[in-house]
């Protein structure tokens, strides 16, 4: 009898078997969760209550390709996860809690979460006691299919740490997740490295840069040193990049030399100069007059809007638009196509291992000052432009070969959506 | 409610009587460990009892439900259930999981770490009959649980080259800050 309540109950949940897979793991990838309303806390106001669970969500979601949505309306039975809070005997459960101490949260499979109201919870930065959020992302852990990992700096450690100044999910939780749930793979619209010039108090000029990689109306900024993606993004495009189609560009070109240092954005038919002083559009041209946003046939004669990508090649101060399966390489100091462009991209950027070539329809082409080499995206795989460095190792490399297909979530790690309602946070 | 004064509640006082018993010798210690699975589950075909039906192999899940106070506990027999190596053995398993010297004696550093704030869920457990059984007690897991051996190797960063040096981060505008 119980079993058939119990199937009753969890009956709608979607999971693959534990014996196929040796784990479990949720058969779908966007999951409705909701704090319950006979279990708020007594502690904490609702919303901040409902705040700190959108963030504990999010936090999966930034490392994971799982999406969540805060759902307050579907009946119960529709709703994935569902939290509450409450003390001893509590929600109709089989785990009584203990009281204040030892004991401060329970979890189920593919389920729900039990938080002791008698415990101290405490809202992010505020006062000594458990932090809600750090055990809310434990316990989430648990429900997408994670056991107590004993290791150090693992959110999934049985026991309470406190926190200490942030925490967030390293490397190996990252994995772990993962490893139930797969990496985050997706195409981008385009990856650029945003390049920002500072004086040291020596007088020095000192040059920095950012990647960042952009998708449809989301971004992330990439930090190299650290593998991942900044904490917290995805971010709308309109939050950081004032003046250019909130839905997202197709390219990206940083005109970059000796005397000239313009970045430009380009989505359909048109394109805008940046101004990256005032971290906005400019109306117009403060060199040339023109206002923007311009026709990219208007300025780049020859050239007509849309195209899939673009880069600049400071090697010889072109700009390569791609579109489709040609190429068009334009002369930034003659401001005319160079001659005999459009060509095949196949011919331009031939392939070092036969028939291993995007052939056309790229997504991004980006040149990585890290790397110090361009490559070209398309989907979720990306080529490497052959350089100098191959070139010299293997002397019969073309110039511009692309060297074979890679996977771009091998490259560049946990660029991972989020639910469009979980951007606003 | 419970007593506070300062605004942000940072003072609030929890209701003694709501406080958690603690771990304070063998008996509640091999409660301990038994709830969160270092202690392997008997068949209680003959220990079985109506108050607390506590678990059988097929319809209830392997991990006990240990009612607070409850009559029959798992050494509820005069003569406790463990013989002493299995307690020991489940004891050492706690000490080298969560750090602490391996002594295979209740001894206070154990006591402390048995008594510290954690998660409800067994460290413990037998995945493939609670899964199957949509189980009601907490979540999951085989018995092997993931410790630092896993761990894999960093990725080895190279050193920057070029003149450019990646930026730590310098969030740009208005871009929400956590």
């Amino acid at each position: 009898k119980k079993r058939d309540l119990a199937a009753l109950v969890h009956g709608r949940r979607h999971r693959r078997d534990v014996m196929e897979m040796g784990h479990v793991a949720f058969s779908k990838t966007v999951l409705k969760w909701r704090l319950i309303g006979e279990g708020y806390s007594s502690q904490l106001s609702v919303d901040d209550q409902r705040y700190i669970f959108r963030l504990a969500f999010r936090m999966w979601s930034e490392v994971s390709p799982l999406e969540f949505l805060e759902d307050q309306s579907s009946p119960l039975e529709d709703i994935d996860i569902r939290l509450g809070f409450g003390t001893g005997r509590h929600l109709g459960c089989t785990q009584r809690f203990d009281g204040a101490g030892r004991e401060f949260a329970h979890a189920w499979f593919l389920g729900d979460i039990h938080f002791d109201d008698d415990e101290h919870f405490t809202a992010p930065n505020t006062g000594n006691g458990i932090s809600l959020l750090k055990v809310a992302v434990h316990e989430i852990g648990h429900v997408l299919g994670l056991p107590h990992i004993y290791r150090t700096g693992s959110i999934m450690q049985p026991s309470y740490l406190p926190q200490e100044a942030t925490f967030e999910l390293d490397w190996m939780d990252r994995r772990a997740i993962q490893h139930l749930y797969g990496g985050c793979k997706g195409h981008f619209s385009t990856v650029f490295d945003w390049i920002r010039k500072e004086r040291t108090q020596y007088g020095e000029v000192v040059v920095r840069f950012n990647t960042y990689f952009m998708r449809d109306s989301w971004y992330w900024l990439y930090e190299n040193r650290n593998n991942r993606t900044r904490y917290g993004d995805p971010v709308a495009v309109q939050v950081g990049w004032h003046g250019i189609p909130s839905g997202g560009v197709d390219a990206h070109v940083h005109v970059w030399t000796r005397n000239t240092d313009a970045v430009y954005f380009f989505k359909g038919t048109q394109y805008w100069r940046y101004d990256g002083e005032n971290d906005q559009v400019f109306t117009m041209d403060p060199d040339t007059g023109h206002r923007y946003p311009r026709l990219i046939s208007e300025g780049f004669s020859g050239v007509s809007g849309p195209i899939d990508t673009a880069f600049f090649d400071r090697r010889d101060s072109h700009i390569y638009f791609f579109r489709g399966t040609d190429v068009y390489k334009f002369d930034i100091r003659a401001n005319r196509l160079a001659a005999g462009f459009p060509k095949k991209i196949t011919e331009i950027f031939p392939a070092v291992i036969p028939g291993n070539h995007p052939k056309g329809n790229l997504d991004a082409a980006y040149f990585s000052y890290l790397h110090n080499s361009i490559f070209l995206l398309k989907g979720t795989s990306y080529w490497r432009v052959a350089g100098m460095r191959d070139r010299l190792r293997r002397l019969s490399l073309p110039y511009n070969a692309l060297m074979p297909q890679r996977e771009v979530d091998q490259q560049w790690f946990d660029i991972c959506n989020v639910h469009a309602s979980a951007l606003r946070i | 409610e419970n007593i506070f004064h300062n605004r942000d509640h940072s003072d609030v006082e929890m209701p003694s009587t709501h406080q958690a018993e603690r771990i304070t010798d063998k008996e509640t210690a091999e409660q301990f460990l038994s709830k969160y699975g270092f202690l392997k589950p008997v068949n209680w075909e003959e220990v079985q009892s109506e108050e607390t039906n506590l678990w059988s192999s097929d319809d209830f899940p392997v991990t006990s439900v240990l009612q607070e106070g409850s009559s029959t506990s798992r050494s509820g027999r005069s003569d406790s259930l463990f013989e002493p190596p299995e307690f020991i053995v489940a004891l050492k398993e706690f000490q080298r999981v969560s750090g602490l010297p391996v002594t295979g004696v209740f001894d206070d550093a154990t006591k402390t770490a048995m008594n510290k704030p954690r998660c409800g869920v067994p460290d413990k457990m037998d995945l493939n009959s609670t899964a199957d059984h949509n189980s009601t007690s907490p979540a999951l897991w085989n018995d092997t649980t993931i410790t630092n051996e896993t761990e894999s190797e960093m990725f080895d960063f190279g050193v920057l080259n070029g003149t450019a040096q990646d930026n730590q981060h310098e969030p740009e505008g208005l871009g929400p800050i956590r």
